[in-house]
């Protein structure tokens, strides 16, 4: 923001464009002081074609590849699960996180799908790509997301003892260890054809975001044994359940001025009851009734 | 001002309607009074419904009227609006008016996909205009 004196009846001179500059009349952006350039590039995409005022189509300038279906869909979940019809983000509580984003192994590393049957080990290299991670944005949570597909939709449920393991793969630091993780658990299906398992992997993802890494190399075995052994339940006809390379989930609390920070959002609703009650304008509700945001001070 | 305005009424002799009118014409709001206007946009018409998932509409909303004198009380208005409301009036027509514009907004969640296929989910701060006032 510039300040420009209109002291008395007689005009000050207006600010000048920078002369050197021509190629900034065609795009906005270089009109900018070269600091607020570089905050440009860290804007979401969502404010930077918002602030070309769409001069340049963004989205057909920048080539972009198609996410992966699975991942899609279950995105649209967690949209439909986080912010009303209208757009609104849903008042939950305990819900720190404004930003989630959800990655695809890298697709140079070279692995396919592959089935998983009775006992076997999917072992897969994974490489994840952070560099859309904004250096506001910080890590509450991360995930890695599997899907499996049975072939066939299950009749009865079933159970699966599984175990995942994981190492970072980073030759580069021979300094320190590479970092692994490992964890058992149970995987129930029900009568459903396809399956999302969400694994915490945020404390062996911690120490790896903490030091910057632009790309995680990270290798994961991942072991099932069809059945429960206590019920020791026989299994007329096996069936075939694929797994494909996980994605990885990352919960985000983005501090930027342009995000949503739901905490603000409380202090501010305390602040406009106390001027309400104190104005009582007629627009002014003084149940500070503000449709679903109505959480009193009390409850927050 | 109230207890003024009641002496008042109580010294100015029987008027006529036409006298009355023109009495309280002092207190009249414009007719195009400051407020909030529904506006519907979707993404498809910007051509960002290729990145944009969700939502596909939204309603920003956007102000518009005009803003009286008397601005304090109804819009929540800081002084400083009614004063430069005088001194468009009295001392600089130069100097704008005060504008009706929004004063509070809600937040609206995105879903996009980034240029390298993955996809994000964000919370942006400002995005719908939930109340207008003059300034």
């Amino acid at each position: 923001p510039h300040s420009r004196d209109r002291g008395g009846s007689d005009k000050a001179s207006g600010f000048l464009a920078a002369p050197e500059d021509t190629a900034s009349e065609l795009n906005p952006v270089l009109q900018l002081p070269k600091g607020a350039r570089r905050g440009y590039a860290l804007l979401p995409p969502l404010l930077k074609v918002l602030s070309d005022q769409g001069s340049r189509s963004w989205d057909s300038q920048v080539p972009r590849l198609q996410p992966d279906s699975r991942a899609l869909r279950y995105m649209k979940r967690l949209y439909k699960m986080s912010a009303t019809k209208e757009g609104i983000p849903k008042a939950h509580k305990g819900h720190l996180y404004n930003t989630v984003r959800l990655l695809t192994p890298c697709s140079e590393c070279g692995h396919g799908h592959s089935d998983l049957v009775k006992g076997d080990v999917h072992s897969v290299d994974l490489l994840f790509n952070l560099d859309r991670v904004t250096a506001l944005e910080h890590l509450l949570k991360s995930v890695l997301l599997y899907s499996f597909d049975t072939s066939v939709p299950i009749s009865s449920s079933m159970t699966f003892i599984c175990h995942l393991s994981i190492k970072e793969h980073d030759f580069s630091s021979q300094v320190c260890p590479s970092i692994s993780h490992s964890l058992a658990f149970s995987l129930h299906f029900e009568v459903s054809k396809r399956k999302w398992v969400e694994i915490d992997v945020t404390s062996f993802l911690q120490p790896l975001i903490a030091t910057n890494r632009r790309n995680i190399h990270m290798a994961v075995n991942f072991t099932c044994l069809m059945g429960d052994p206590q019920q020791s339940t026989k299994l007329e006809n096996p069936v075939n359940v694929t797994l494909v390379p996980p994605s990885l989930l990352l919960y985000l609390n983005d501090t930027s001025e342009q995000a949503y920070h739901r905490w603000n959002s409380l202090g501010h609703r305390r602040k406009s009851l106390v001027r309400a009650r104190q104005r009582n304008g007629p627009l002014e509700d003084p149940t500070g009734d503000k449709g679903k945001r109505n959480a009193q001070g009390k409850r927050a | 001002s109230r207890q003024r305005r009641n002496e008042n009424l109580k010294a100015a002799p029987a008027t006529s309607p036409y006298n009355l009118s023109e009495y309280f014409k002092q207190f009249v709001f414009p007719q195009n009074e400051c407020e909030l206007h529904n506006f519907r946009l979707s993404f498809s018409q910007l051509k960002w419904d290729k990145w944009i998932i969700a939502p596909q509409r939204y309603s920003p909303q956007y102000c518009q009227g005009d803003c009286p004198r008397a601005v304090g009380h109804r819009y929540g208005s800081p002084v400083h609006t009614m004063v430069q409301n005088l001194i468009y009036e009295k001392l600089d027509p130069s100097v704008p008016k005060p504008s009706c514009v929004p004063a509070e907004y809600s937040p609206l969640s995105v879903l996009t996909i980034e240029p390298d296929g993955s996809i994000v989910y964000k919370e942006y701060e400002d995005m719908i205009a939930t109340k207008c006032t003059c300034r």
